[in-house]
């Protein structure tokens, strides 16, 4: 028996809305110590890696491991007709056909109740061991992303450039170019707005716009995101969550 | 501009 309930809905619909338009199909492996899921997407370019760890929960308690296979494209319209600050609790029984997703708002006295077919999804499990980077980048997640808004609509691939002073963003299209430049400060009133770079090896790295598109719908996660990059690995992007994370590894375009 | 790299072998298979 699952039952693992959220103090407020709006977590579980901010970390969904946050990969549901880069993956479609996906796994939720349930345990006793929470709720991990992995996807790729059909291009097999960017891999999404979710930890829901049971801190994050008002309560949990999973007594048999249970694979909850769901289409994240339904799943979100369930979760549309809830409100964000109802409580949410997800019900599923040990050899489920479906999941129940119970919206209470505790003021009102409303109780609605979904179900959602569950999908027998047939992905691999993959094991993501600690990769070797040159460089590690925490920034404000809203900053990121509106570079990331702004540099896409001139080109396809935003370059990322980093040495040991600098970050750099740049984009070259047929209309033009743009460059935004990032220097590591602190922070003190408000470490979240602190950019922090710590830096092995210069990268120069290239990657679709499109995906970091998709990457920044993370940010209602979190205040920060963390950016791992290396010149022999795909890059990591990742979302802290009070307990677990939401990450996504993409690989960079190479020169012809 | 330039050409997409993919995952495959980067992560293997539980």
């Amino acid at each position: 028996m699952l039952e693992a309930k959220f103090q407020e809905a709006s977590l579980f619909k901010r970390i969904i809305d946050g990969f549901k338009d880069c993956v479609q199909l996906v796994n939720f492996q349930c345990k006793e110590d929470g709720i991990i899921a992995q996807a790729v997407d059909d291009s097999r370019v960017l891999l999404v890696s979710l930890e829901i760890g049971v801190e994050a929960f008002q309560d949990y308690r999973c007594d048999h491991p249970v694979t909850l296979g769901m289409d994240l494209s339904s799943l979100s319209k369930i979760l549309r007709c809830g409100n964000n600050t109802d409580t949410l609790t997800l019900i599923a029984d040990d050899t489920p056909d479906a999941i129940i997703l119970l919206f209470e708002d505790t003021k009102k006295d409303r109780i609605s109740e979904y179900s959602l077919k569950l999908m027998d999804i047939d992905a691999d499990f993959l094991k993501i061991e600690d990769l070797q980077y040159d460089t590690t980048l925490m920034m404000p997640s809203a900053e990121f992303s509106k570079t990331v808004r702004d540099l896409s609509q001139l080109s396809d691939s935003l370059n990322i450039l980093v040495t040991k002073e600098t970050i750099k963003f740049v984009a070259t299209g047929d209309v033009g170019s743009g460059s935004v430049i990032l220097k590591p400060f602190i922070n003190m009133e408000n470490p979240d707005e602190s950019i922090k770079l710590d830096m092995d090896q210069p990268v120069d790295l290239t990657f679709g716009s499109k995906y970091l598109q998709d990457i920044v719908k993370g940010s209602a996660l979190s205040n920060k995101i963390g950016i791992r990059l290396s010149s022999e690995a795909p890059a990591l992007f990742q979302f802290d969550l009070s307990s677990g994370f939401l990450q996504f590894f993409l690989a960079p375009k190479f020169d012809d | 501009s330039g050409v997409q790299g993919r995952l495959d072998g980067f992560f293997k298979v539980v």
